[in-house]
């Protein structure tokens, strides 16, 4: 079973073309493993990425360095999982 | 003991094995209208199987609807089970549904990547794909709604087996597109095709493998204009609407590139909730008041496509 603790998905904002071909670019960058939920499409239109814990740092370097703005969506994917889960169990019951 | 459809809880999420014992209840309490079809079988051998709503006659005119081709997508597999139970249950009394149906069939495929909806409840909550070996590749699956042949393979998919956006080595590669393929395709007579995705609030028209508006854009915009205003009026969900391409991104090789290149003008998609809070994990809460908004928009696409015969 694949385990999310620690990852995280951000909301990112691009505000120019440039910004969004390096958000694509990350996608191919098979190493960080990312996962676009949402793609970027346009400057101003939001894009939602999930992060594994361990490319948290280079991720947030890297949009920062970039002047990319960004915010937490998803604190810990996890938690939501196990909380859904619940959800799950409770009809069942 | 007898089954019933009342005791299934359309306000949870639900395994396969769970919906596909519904389904069963379903077509038990409405014989007279609703029918199970299997149309194909998984790459892991799943049956694909589709809900088939007629009144009765002869290769009528028909909607296709789907749902869950992207398997995390779990608003939309739920929205589709009860989609279908409200189908059935407002046949006879909803004036416009018992329009559509006394003339026309629908055809509701609620899990349309069933390897990939099983995976999600089993090992990985996240997975969009399918769950298909791609030879010289570690990574499994193909993007489902990028497997089309329309476009298949241009900018706005991806090459690389591990990419969420992965095209597939040839378009229909994936049983699942090409069970849908055949059928829609042996039917012939298919008027209106509409693939439920999530999220992001949006409903969509062709095209999205090129900038190029479809011929019959106008219309399509219109009637999109129409819908989202129904769906926007239970609840003041706020979406947008417009072409794949120039609402979102472009995108090649989807279902609704593919069926209105195939003749089917009334080919759209919907992007259902979240409100960027939840993504793919929206709470159950919202299941039934998702699927309520998006019944008055379906409404609308499909009532459009009664009155409008081509």
């Amino acid at each position: 079973e694949q385990l999310f603790v620690g990852d995280q998905v951000l909301r990112i904002t691009a505000s120019n073309e440039e910004q969004i071909a390096l958000l694509r670019a990350l996608d191919e960058q098979t190493e960080l493993q990312v996962d676009f939920w949402r793609h970027p499409a346009s400057p101003g239109h939001p894009a939602d990425l999930r992060v594994p814990f361990p490319s948290l740092q280079a991720v947030k370097t890297l949009l920062e360095s970039n002047g990319i703005s960004y915010s937490i969506m998803i604190q810990d994917l996890q938690k939501l999982v196990d909380e859904e889960k619940k959800a799950m169990a409770k009809p069942s019951k | 003991t007898k089954r019933s459809g009342s005791t299934f809880n359309f306000a949870s999420y639900h395994t396969i094995d769970e919906i596909y014992d519904w389904m069963d209840t379903l077509v038990a309490d409405h014989p007279d209208l609703v029918s199970k079809l299997q149309i194909g079988q998984s790459y892991e051998n799943r049956s694909l199987y589709v809900l088939k709503f007629s009144t009765g006659g002869s290769n009528r005119s028909a909607i296709w609807l789907d749902t869950g081709i992207h398997s995390r997508e779990w608003i939309t597999q739920a929205t589709g089970a009860w989609t279908a139970n409200k189908i059935a249950e407002e046949y006879g009394q909803d004036p416009s549904v018992t329009a559509v149906l006394d003339s026309m069939d629908i055809f509701l495929e609620i899990i349309a990547n069933p390897d990939g909806f099983a995976y999600t409840h089993s090992s990985n909550r996240m997975w969009r794909k399918t769950r298909s070996r791609n030879s010289g590749s570690l990574c499994v699956g193909v993007d489902p709604n990028r497997n089309w042949n329309a476009g298949f393979g241009v900018a706005g998919a991806s090459r690389n087996p591990c990419s969420e956006t992965y095209h597939g080595p040839y378009a229909n590669s994936e049983p699942e597109v090409k069970a849908i393929v055949d059928f829609v395709n042996n039917h012939g007579n298919i008027k209106a095709f509409i693939s439920i995705h999530s999220y992001s609030q949006l409903l969509l028209y062709p095209y999205g493998y090129t900038r190029t508006p479809a011929p019959d854009q106008r219309e399509l915009h219109e009637i999109s204009k129409k819908a989202v205003a129904a769906l926007s009026s239970l609840y003041g969900t706020s979406y947008q609407y417009g072409s794949i391409y120039t609402t979102i991104y472009q995108a090649s090789g989807s279902s609704v590139d593919w069926s209105y290149n195939q003749g089917i003008k009334y080919s759209f998609t919907f992007e259902l909730r979240d409100t960027g809070r939840y993504g793919f994990l929206l709470p159950a809460s919202q299941i039934i008041p998702t699927a309520q908004e998006t019944w008055l928009a379906l409404k609308v696409i499909m009532q459009h496509t009664l009155n409008h015969p081509y």
